[in-house]
Parts: C-alpha cells; sequence; structure tokens
C-alpha cells in the first residue's frame, strides 16, 4: 500500500494517501 | 469558494452530529502555491469542527513538512472554507422544531 503515517509533535495523525485520479483536476 | 489550488474533502460520511470529522487535502493546482511544492499525495486527517482552528491544522502540516512556511495561510484558507461550508450544510439540515 502506498499510503504513510506522520504523527506530528501535537499529536495529530497525518495519513499520506494518493489523490483519487477521478478528483485531479483535469490539465 | 475561492479556488486556492488546495482541494479539501470530507473523507467520511457527515452525520452532522459529530464534531470531529474526517477531512482529505491535495494539491489540485501547485501553480498557485508560492513554495515548491514537494507531491506527496493526499493527506487524510480529522478535525474538531468546534474546538480546532483550521490555520493550527495548516501549521501542523508545515512543520510536518507536507507545505512550506510561505504557503500556510493558503493552506488554513482552503481547511476554513471546507469547514464553514460543513457546518452550514449543517445548519440547513436541523430538522423544524429543533
Amino acid at each position: 500500500s502506498a499510503t504513510a503515517q506522520v504523527v506530528h509533535s501535537a499529536g495529530r495523525r497525518f495519513i499520506v494517501s494518493p489523490v483519487p485520479e477521478a478528483r485531479l483536476k483535469e490539465q | 469558494a475561492e479556488d486556492t489550488g488546495v482541494r479539501v474533502e470530507l473523507n467520511e460520511e457527515d452525520d452532522g452530529k459529530k464534531s470531529s470529522i474526517a477531512l482529505k487535502l491535495w494539491v489540485e493546482d501547485p501553480k498557485k502555491l508560492k513554495g515548491k511544492y514537494k507531491d506527496t499525495g493526499a493527506i487524510e486527517f480529522t478535525f474538531d469542527l468546534v474546538n480546532e482552528i483550521p490555520e493550527v491544522v495548516a501549521q501542523e502540516m508545515v512543520e510536518s513538512g507536507f507545505f512550506l512556511d510561505c504557503d500556510v495561510k493558503i493552506v488554513g484558507k482552503s481547511i476554513r472554507d471546507r469547514v464553514a461550508l460543513i457546518k452550514w450544510r449543517r445548519e440547513r439540515t436541523v430538522s423544524p422544531g429543533n
């Protein structure tokens, strides 16, 4: 899986995941 | 809302009750950012609609290395716009008589 977790020092959890292709703005 | 180049969407169905809600943020148009953007993908996080401030979360994203400090305002505004929309929708869907 391409997901990754980043936990900020304040305790917030950020999860990085692929951008859904259908939601990408058309170039 | 203004097109900031940063998209923020709900990452779960809003039941209209929970104060903490899952959001997903990603960059649609890197040219609208001031700093050089490293394409990391979408960032999923939870946001407390009652107790949290969008700009503080944006600052945490900067400190976590997702964005440069010069873009903290644009990221904060993007989150703020989405949060305002969620709150507005909730107000409209409050059942009559409550």
